[in-house]
């Protein structure tokens, strides 16, 4: 019983109202001159791959796509053994972007990267 | 900090396809040099750009190039003065050399303007298809126009007849200066037609072979 669970497990209501430090999905924009890469890549002009950042919960949510194992570390380092780190806040799902690319020999290169922005997080 | 990243950091064999393109491809790479991209084939391709992605670089959900990779490619012109009266005659070779093992032709189309306004009177564009000096050459008739006055022609058959043709493919670029009696156009010449690869990269999203970049066999 996840409910029971929860009201067990100490700090639990405590974090309830530290939402706002959870995992979540945090936008970064660049451009590609900041990566060096604008005298190749032509476009997009704008590239956010966005970034996960925030503490993983003890208590992982549905929402947070954890498998087991990561609500057993969370487990394990709140009960067993601090040492063990918390779950980290990772991306879990992926979109591909599109890129316009020069050639050395004067060719153009239109091409789709997979996993380049993040969309979403999780507890891993 | 808006310092590039050293390419000397990055490992010897990279394991992503896009770190795999920076050391080959990238500013800074051994042998890379700004090419002469511009003009009409860059327009063209821009204009790819914007149907297949929004602004951020997301494919657009209609996915409407059907494929993650195109390859534009540029001819090399060969023979001395094209223009012989009203008639423009141009010999074109794009090599094929290099392209990665990894990239599967789905399509080829050869794009070109048909016909260009000149300030008196208009210029009307064809391309022939040069399978041997001494045998006649065959007329390309467009299989498609697009918005922008731009035709088509498909050449997927005369690639993949082989893995031997699939090493340049040689054409002949056909125009003839049409217009008002009395008139005098500074003779322009029209912009090379280029060929677009349409091809279906396995690697795009994975970890390629550890080895360096392929050669087609020819």
């Amino acid at each position: 019983d996840t409910g029971t669970l929860a009201h067990d497990l100490p700090n639990y209501l405590r974090e309830q109202g530290g939402e706002k430090s959870d995992c979540s999905l945090r936008p970064f924009p660049v451009s590609f001159a900041q990566l060096g890469w604008d005298h190749w890549i032509i476009a997009p002009h704008r590239y956010n791959p966005r970034y996960c950042k925030g503490t993983c919960p003890h208590l992982l949510r549905y929402d947070y796509h954890a498998p087991n194992h990561a609500v057993v570390q969370s487990f394990v380092h709140q009960l067993v053994d601090a040492n063990v780190p918390r779950p980290s806040c990772v991306p879990y799902r992926y979109s591909p972007i599109s890129v316009l690319m020069i050639e050395r020999n004067g060719g153009i290169l239109y091409k789709e990267y997979e996993n380049m922005i993040a969309e979403s997080c999780t507890c891993r | 900090n808006q310092s590039p990243l050293p390419l000397g950091s990055l490992p010897a064999v990279p394991t992503l396809p896009l770190l795999q393109a920076l050391q080959t491809r990238a500013p800074g790479s051994p042998g890379w040099k700004m090419g002469p991209a511009s003009g009409q084939p860059l327009r063209y391709m821009l204009n790819l750009y914007r149907r297949a992605a929004d602004r951020e670089g997301r494919p657009r959900r209609s996915r409407s190039l059907g494929t993650n990779t195109i390859r534009l490619v540029q001819a090399s012109s060969h023979g001395g003065q094209p223009w012989a009266g009203r008639w423009y005659l141009q010999a074109l070779t794009y090599h094929l050399e290099g392209q990665p093992e990894a990239e599967q032709l789905l399509r080829a189309t050869v794009v070109y303007l048909p016909s260009l306004s000149l300030a008196h009177g208009r210029l009307l564009c064809a391309l022939e298809l040069v399978v041997a000096s001494e045998a006649p050459r065959l007329l390309l008739s467009p299989t498609a126009h697009t918005r922008h006055g731009w035709a088509e022609v498909d050449v997927t058959p005369y690639l993949v007849l082989g893995n031997s043709s699939m090493g340049s493919l040689a054409l002949r670029h056909v125009c003839v200066r049409a217009g008002r009696e009395g008139g005098h156009d500074v003779p322009v010449a029209p912009g090379h037609p280029f060929l677009l690869l349409y091809l279906n990269d396995t690697q795009a999203g994975m970890a390629p072979p550890a080895a360096e970049p392929h050669r087609l066999r020819r």
